[in-house]
């Protein structure tokens, strides 16, 4: 399964 | 990081610094929308929720604390510092915004990319940054006049949004799976709603004119 997309920006 | 990113972020921290110093060093409010900054603050809180869940880095945390606690500083000093609240131009500030958090809230609750809570609130975050400018906007075009600081500040909040369309372009040149539609969209069309103040504000730096927006 497509891991979440990390949200890393502000 | 990349180099997009990081400038977008620090014309945003900019944007921010400068309308502290004017409040702070002017102790006047006049020409700042009250609506449009509750709105920031809002976002900042909807959007940092995993603040404490979440670590990505030092910096993803300290920025994010530093917005939260500007926006948050300047709501307050608008609203209770005894000396700045009195220069807040309440008539002048009428925007309806409540109808941009009911609008934005609702279609966080269609658009997200999950149907979880923190999924649902940072969509809803999102949405509300895009138009949470227009009641200072608003306020711009009813004041006619707009002193340099205030102009600087929505310029360079302008231009940090416009950072990360450059940002999101590259990471989805260079990352092979990378999509952020939702912030992608919004990001475009929160830059687009700036379209009209940057062509007054190029017009009025090209004059060296005073930054004069039609009634």
């Amino acid at each position: 399964a497509q891991k979440e997309q990390e949200k890393d920006e502000l | 990081m990349n180099i997009f990113r990081l400038a977008g972020d620090m014309t945003h921290l900019l944007s921010i610094i400068v309308l502290l110093l004017k409040i702070y060093a002017t102790k006047s409010c006049s020409g700042i929308s009250l609506k449009t900054q509750e709105l920031y603050a809002l976002v900042f809180l909807a959007r940092y929720l995993d603040l404490f869940t979440d670590f990505i880095s030092v910096y993803n945390t300290i920025m994010k604390v530093v917005f939260i606690a500007s926006s948050l500083a300047i709501v307050w000093c608008m609203r209770l510092h005894p000396l700045v609240k009195r220069s807040y131009d309440k008539e002048l500030d009428t925007f309806r915004h409540y109808f941009l958090i009911g609008g934005t809230f609702v279609l966080a609750l269609v658009l997200n990319e999950k149907f979880t809570l923190q999924e649902i609130l940072w969509a809803f975050s999102i949405y509300l940054e895009a138009v949470a400018i227009l009641p200072q906007l608003v306020l711009l075009q009813r004041s006619g006049n707009v002193d340099n600081l205030t102009g600087q500040y929505v310029f360079f909040l302008g231009a940090y949004r416009a950072f990360y369309i450059l940002n999101w372009i590259y990471r989805y040149l260079t990352e092979p799976r990378f999509t952020r539609w939702i912030a992608c969209v919004s990001g475009i069309v929160q830059t687009g709603i700036y379209a009209d103040f940057f062509y007054y504000y190029f017009i009025s730096w090209k004059n060296n004119s005073k930054l004069k927006l039609p009634a």
